[in-house]
């Protein structure tokens, strides 16, 4: 465990509380994109299928346990409590085109072929793309709540800091994890765009709108 | 060390 890793872990659990309190705070799903958050549930419960059976420990454990929730909670919110404020129209992103690739990419290039390794595998190429969705909603909809800005820039920071993360582990203890870098690296160069917009509009106090 | 399968991470 080093600093990077802990400072992204502390950032993807940022982001996912931050999207819960603006949810809850308004009342209102609105410019959320619901396809994203089921992928992101998705992406958790694919790759945690070891929770039970292989314990690394109690600090792996409990995050599991609550990144699990988080996104359990998140997509009950749109899809049930909060519904009517659900932005439908706008979260038209095709999954089919994400999906097949993926799960095909996972059956052709993974570590061993048995059911929970391609499923790990599936969830490492789904999280890189599962942002998509919203990204997509945003620029359809050319505008995004500064909250909702401030929670994509935490899920983006969270990825960078692990690329940190996996050189410094590459450097100290000689670990690497192919699959997970070359996804992580394609994860955060799709927020590179909006880390600009973040940068130059959001925090100077400006609405993130689209021309 | 390759430590494939290990998934230590999260």
């Amino acid at each position: 465990m080093n600093v990077f890793r802990i400072l992204g872990d502390l950032s993807h659990l940022l982001a996912m509380f931050l999207l819960l309190v603006k949810i809850w705070r308004s009342k209102s799903c609105a410019g959320i994109s619901g396809k994203s958050q089921i992928l992101f549930a998705l992406v958790f419960t694919t790759r945690y299928l070891d929770l039970f059976s292989n314990f690394i420990s109690i600090y792996n454990t409990v995050m599991k346990v609550v990144f699990l929730l988080c996104a359990y909670v998140t997509v009950y919110m749109i899809y049930w409590k909060f519904r009517k404020t659900f932005d439908i129209e706008n979260d038209t992103f095709r999954l089919e085109f994400l999906l097949v690739p993926v799960i095909g990419l996972s059956f052709l290039v993974n570590y061993s072929y048995t059911p929970t390794e391609v499923l790990w595998t599936f969830s490492i190429y789904l999280e890189s793309v599962a942002i998509l969705p919203q990204l997509f909603m945003i620029s359809k909809t050319g505008e995004a709540e500064t909250i909702t800005t401030h929670y994509l820039f935490f899920l983006g920071l969270y990825r960078a800091l692990y690329l940190a993360n996996w050189i410094w582990r590459y450097q100290t203890e000689n670990f690497y994890d192919q699959i997970s870098v070359v996804s992580g690296v394609v994860q955060t160069i799709f927020y590179c765009d909006f880390f600009y917009l973040y940068v130059t509009k959001v925090l100077k106090g400006k609405k993130l709108s689209l021309p | 060390k390759n430590a494939i399968s290990t998934h230590d991470e999260l």
